[in-house]
């Protein structure tokens, strides 16, 4: 396989101020494919926290759609992860 | 070790000649061994710093668990030029260097890293395969024999905190807890780089109980983090793993202190959000140079309490 290029992925911090919300983030990461950046998993996600996630391209409309559907407080921290991802080579001696 | 640079992100072919480089030209300061090898068969190269003397304590740092998180073994790399460099220049570091040994893995997960220069930067896991299943690779930090697999952890292979078919079932897992169980007797504390959310994390992760000593690690933790903050105000949270961060089984720092290594630390480094794993390669110089003063506060009270 060629290299993975993130063109378009996404990452999300979602506010999950309650249990119903951890629920409903189980629910989305049954539905799509979530790769979670903190805590490691569905599972680990607690009430009061944030949720750090990476979200492929063709998903993200589906997952922006889900957050606002039921009132989640979020942002997206990575705009574009390859942008990022090719920034992290910013070192001067390069 | 052509192109290595301390500043930049190195592929492990770099690496691993950056690893003989620096042995070969510091034989009175580090030797080099194998420990192992990989799933995919590369060898795993340790480093032991210090003054050669007969039966020192040690401290034993890795990096590079999770595959995806490069500043932990940019750390590694770091912590050793730091030693080279400053033995027998500056007191603390001389002083260290001639009381105890330091055990340096630069690269645990050695197969997940080259993955992640090739096909997927966001790669976390080993690249095991298991009869029975499509998918690849076990989370090297789920598959330590400490509560393996009860909380935290996935039974789905496909999952990225999958902990295993058992425990130590990764070649890379059971050759770093095979050279711990045959030096435990030397061994005073074990400390593990990852990243990100800016944490120094101390047992237990795999429960809620609390450690014998956890006064003194939440005091330990608490001088490190505000040493680390000194440099460039960075804040680190600390505490016990299950509190402070989550549930998780399987961690090798529950399961080197449950092997009577009473110093055993989980460090999660920079930064808490904004580039998360893609962390630019500008923030490698602060990242290690405030991390390297934590690990220094670490080593000295250890150095001091043997």
């Amino acid at each position: 396989p060629s290299q993975e290029d993130f063109d378009g992925n996404q990452v999300f911090r979602v506010s999950v101020p309650n249990e119903d919300h951890i629920n409903l983030i189980q629910e989305l990461a049954n539905s799509v494919q979530i790769d979670f950046w903190k805590p490691d998993s569905a599972t680990q996600v607690k009430p009061l926290t944030t949720v750090d996630f990476h979200v492929k391209a063709e998903d993200v409309a589906t997952v922006e759609k889900f957050l606002e559907q039921n009132e989640f407080h979020y942002e997206v921290l990575i705009g574009n992860v390859r942008n990022v991802l090719e920034a992290q080579f910013d070192s001067h001696t390069r | 070790a052509t192109g290595h640079s301390y500043t930049k992100y190195n592929k492990w072919e770099t690496i691993e000649a950056w690893i003989q480089e620096v042995a070969n030209n510091n034989p009175d300061l580090i030797s080099r061994r194998t420990i192992g090898t990989t799933f995919e068969g590369r060898n795993i190269h340790l480093l032991k710093v210090g003054k050669p003397k007969a039966s020192k304590p040690a401290i034993f740092i890795d990096c590079g668990f999770h595959a995806r998180e490069w500043i932990s073994p940019a750390f590694c790399q770091w912590f050793v030029k730091e030693a080279v460099r400053t033995y027998g220049q500056e007191s603390q570091m001389t002083k260290l260097l001639d009381e105890l040994d330091f055990y340096v893995l630069p690269v645990v997960n050695i197969d997940g890293y080259v993955y992640t220069w090739t096909r997927s930067r966001m790669w976390r896991k080993t690249r095991s395969t298991k009869a029975g299943s499509s998918c690849v690779g076990v989370d090297p930090n789920r598959n330590f024999n400490a509560g393996w697999c009860e909380v935290g952890a996935s039974r789905s292979p496909c999952s990225d905190t999958y902990c295993g078919p058992a425990a130590e079932s990764e070649k890379e897992t059971k050759a770093l807890a095979d050279f711990i169980r045959q030096n435990l007797s030397s061994i005073k504390a074990y400390l593990t780089i990852h990243s990100y959310s800016q944490m120094m994390l101390y047992p237990y992760s795999y429960a809620y109980k609390l450690p014998s000593n956890n006064e003194e690690l939440k005091a330990l933790v608490k001088g490190a983090a505000t040493e680390l903050a000194s440099l460039y105000g960075t804040k680190y949270t600390y505490g016990p793993g299950a509190t402070t961060i989550y549930l998780a089984a399987g961690g090798s720092d529950d399961w080197a202190y449950d092997q009577g290594i009473k110093y055993s630390f989980t460090f999660e480094l920079r930064d808490t959000g904004t580039y998360g794993f893609l962390l630019p390669e500008s923030q490698i110089r602060p990242t290690c140079e405030e991390t390297m003063l934590a690990v220094m506060y670490i080593a000295n009270y250890v150095r001091e309490h043997p």
